[in-house]
């Protein structure tokens, strides 16, 4: 059974570039699941994390970081986005209760995506500083459920001329993305421009209410004697009755020592 | 006292935003940036539990009472900070980001952000060609006192300057921008470090997306008026 809660997904994700692997997500999330080997093309990924540095991870390519390595790292403007493009992929258990709904959450991707799981596609809108949550309760399998991911990099990802400068040839502001991976006066250009599933991922797993993003909010009067707390939040019912429900907020201050004061 | 239990209804398949009656707080521990005193934190945890189901969801963030506010100085047309009523000298660091390729890890946040704090800092600005920071730097800015500037993803090099001038009108889709600008705004309006929100680095955004992040970022009305003893 699983716990009411969130699990990050941080561990066990494979990777592989988007030109290199012949099946689409739905192959790969129910016939033909990638695996390790000599001859395969995928690679142990790290997630949270870009396109970069899972190769840089797997000793693909130099660290940029050091000496003129990054001139060893072919830039996306020469290679075009197809070739950092990149296959995420991860399998996971999740054994949900009748009455308790399950989401997968992207906290961040950069900069578009197609999300596959068990066969079923989503697809993940533009902008690298949004968030993601799928309601994936209906498409889990009881026993394992592949998930597979693939990446796009920004829709500009620009060409850095000859003599460098401040943001490139600031093409990347055409987008919602971070600005510096054209390059700056503090730093190289990023080859992949930072593509990839850069934050959490996660898997929340809830009743039949969920709390979605609540905002807190203090206000003082009398010098600071007297204050309040203001709590705002937005429920959300996924079953098909009515829900009868009792919200609760407990405030606790930690002390010292762990002794917490309700 | 501080515990404080409402009942909703939530029709089938419902969406709603529920706001509670406030809490009132004597003497609440205020949250100070380093130098000033304490960095006071209080857990806020909210659980909702489904008659015949149990607990449903919960949710919990370490959360600090403190008011912060600032204005544009008239004499020196500098921004003057205040919190908690006391004026505050800002003393700040200027933060890209902890990693290019974007390796981010707590352990790299928390040794960043004490370094700023043992510096003597009690301000960070994070610069508007980087990210729009983590959850994670925000809750060791929360836990060192580092107020935090935020700037949205304008910069005067790439968005309205130069020869010819580039992106006079900034990103292409100003609809996504303001998307992801609401979003993140709610990813990380709790934390009590965050202090200022700042369109863009050396630069205005485009009229539409500053008017937009003004309207949107302005104190709500509710949270101006005086509650009576």
């Amino acid at each position: 059974m699983t716990e009411i809660g969130k699990t990050v997904l941080d561990s066990g994700w494979l990777a592989a570039r988007s030109t290199e692997v012949n099946d689409d997500g739905v192959k790969l999330t129910t016939t033909n699941p990638p695996t390790l080997g000599p001859q395969s093309r995928w690679m142990e990924a790290v997630v949270p994390g870009t396109v970069l540095g899972t190769l840089v991870k797997n000793k693909s390519i130099p660290d940029p970081f050091y000496g003129l390595e990054n001139e060893a790292i072919i830039d996306i403007a020469d290679s075009g986005r197809d070739y950092y493009t990149f296959w995420f992929y991860k399998t996971f258990q999740c054994k949900r209760l009748l009455n308790q709904y399950v989401h997968l959450n992207f906290r961040a991707i950069n900069y578009s995506a197609e999300v596959y799981l068990n066969g079923h596609k989503t697809v993940l809108p533009k902008g690298m500083f949004r968030r993601h949550t799928l309601d994936v309760t209906d498409i889990l399998h009881p026993e394992k459920n592949l998930l597979a991911v693939i990446v796009h990099p920004p829709d500009h990802p620009g060409t850095i001329p000859a003599e460098g400068g401040q943001g490139g040839d600031h093409e990347i502001g055409k987008d919602v993305a971070a600005q510096y991976v054209e390059g700056w006066d503090w730093i190289c250009p990023i080859r992949d421009r930072n593509t990839g599933i850069w934050d959490e991922v996660s898997l929340t797993v809830t009743g039949p209410v969920r709390i979605i993003d609540p905002h807190l909010v203090s206000t003082f009067f009398d010098n600071y004697k007297r204050a309040y707390l203001h709590v705002t939040a937005e429920l959300e019912n996924k079953s098909s009755w009515n829900a009868d429900c009792s919200v609760n907020i407990q405030v606790t201050a930690e002390l010292e020592d762990g002794v917490c004061l309700v | 006292e501080h515990v404080h239990t409402e009942n909703v209804i939530i029709p089938a398949k419902g969406h709603i935003q529920h706001t509670f009656n406030q809490l009132f707080f004597y003497k609440p521990e205020l949250w100070w940036p380093n130098g000033m005193g304490k960095q006071n934190l209080y857990n806020i945890l909210i659980t909702v539990v489904v008659k015949e189901f149990g607990e449903s969801d919960s949710w919990m963030q370490p959360f600090g009472f403190r008011k912060i506010e600032s204005d544009i100085d008239s004499v020196t047309g500098g921004r003057l900070f205040k919190i908690n009523g006391e004026p505050i000298f800002i003393r700040g660091g200027n933060w890209i980001l902890s990693d290019g390729l974007l390796r981010l890890s707590k352990e790299r946040y928390r040794t960043d952000i004490k370094f700023h704090a043992d510096m003597n800092m009690n301000m960070i600005r994070c610069w508007g060609g980087g990210l729009a920071e983590r959850p994670d730097f925000y809750h060791f800015c929360d836990i060192y006192g580092l107020l935090v500037w935020q700037e949205f993803w304008i910069t005067g090099d790439v968005d309205g300057r130069g020869v010819p001038v580039s992106n006079p009108n900034g990103p292409l889709d100003h609809d996504l921008f303001m998307l992801c600008a609401r979003d993140t705004v709610k990813l990380l309006r709790n934390h009590p470090s965050l202090a200022l929100w700042v369109g863009g680095n050396e630069q205005v955004p485009p009229k539409d997306i500053n008017e937009a992040l003004q309207q949107d970022l302005r104190l709500h009305p509710y949270f101006i008026t005086q509650f009576l003893s």
